[in-house]
């Protein structure tokens, strides 16, 4: 039996939205420490990796570890008939071929659930390493929200380079080049609004501005974002999942041919 | 010129 309850549908709304335009299809793997799902876009250029833990759930029980492949578009189908301060239960038999969403008003007053057919799911897990970034970068998501939406009019990639004065995006097209210098902010009292740069080395590196577009989709979920870059890796875009967890985006960079 | 790489040239299936 597997049953997990969240006090408000709104947080797997957003968790949904935020990777929705990414993959079609998804592998959620259930164990008592939580749900995982690590996934790459049909493309493979970029890998979407989501961890909620079992203790950030209001309710969470799951006897065996099981594996429910779900369409991601049937998904946002199902949350769109709960209201946001809906209290949402998934659960599932084991070796079940559906999984259920049970919304439940604050009220009491109205309780709905829809069962959804799970897939089978094919998917390869990849190993990703650790790595010590050369720079890591923290940032209102709102700000690298803006930044990714105002340089992708310019071309199709993004240059991302760090230096310990701070971070320049840039971007270059048909119409001309455009170039954005965020500096390390030196006020601490509004954590949210600081701009924060750990570097050990300068890096600089180039991206498709389709993915880092995507990612910002995950932008109401927390107002920082974390992004951590070492020279020919891939860049990692990592938002935190309140109270439950993170999701990260790893994106591959492009390289001279 | 810059092509794009794939997550795969980095990350190896388990």
């Amino acid at each position: 039996m597997f049953e997990a309850r969240l006090d408000s549908s709104v947080t797997l709304k957003k968790v949904l939205e935020a990777i929705k335009d990414l993959l079609n299809d998804a592998s959620f793997d259930c164990s008592d420490t939580g749900i995982q799902l690590q996934a790459m876009d049909n493309s493979h250029v970029s890998l979407v990796s989501l961890t909620l833990k079992s203790d950030g759930f209001d309710k969470y029980r799951c006897d065996r570890n099981i594996t429910m492949g779900m369409n991601l578009a049937s998904m946002v189908k199902i949350l769109k008939c709960a209201n946001n301060d809906d209290t949402v239960t998934i659960k599932a038999q084991d070796d079940a071929d559906t999984v259920t969403f049970m919304f439940e008003s604050k009220k009491q007053d109205k309780i709905s659930d829809y069962a959804m057919k799970l897939m089978n799911l094919d998917q390869e897990h990849l190993g990703i390493p650790d790595t010590d970034f050369s720079c890591v970068i923290r940032m209102p998501s709102i700000e690298f929200a803006r930044i990714c939406r105002d340089l992708a009019q310019f071309g199709e990639s993004i240059g991302i380079a760090c230096t310990k004065e701070g971070v320049k995006f840039s971007a270059s097209g048909d119409i001309g080049s455009a170039n954005v210098k965020i500096a390390q902010t030196s006020n601490f009292e509004k954590e949210e609004e600081s701009v924060t740069i750990e570097m050990q080395e300068p890096v600089a590196l180039t991206f498709a501005c389709q993915y880092l577009n995507s990612f910002t989709k995950a932008t109401p979920l927390s107002p920082q974002v974390q992004l951590s870059m070492s020279d020919n890796v891939p860049l990692v875009v990592e938002y935190t999942v309140p109270e439950l967890g993170h999701i990260r985006y790893y994106l591959a960079p492009k390289i001279e041919e | 010129n810059k092509s794009q790489s794939s997550i795969k040239d980095f990350f190896h299936t388990k």
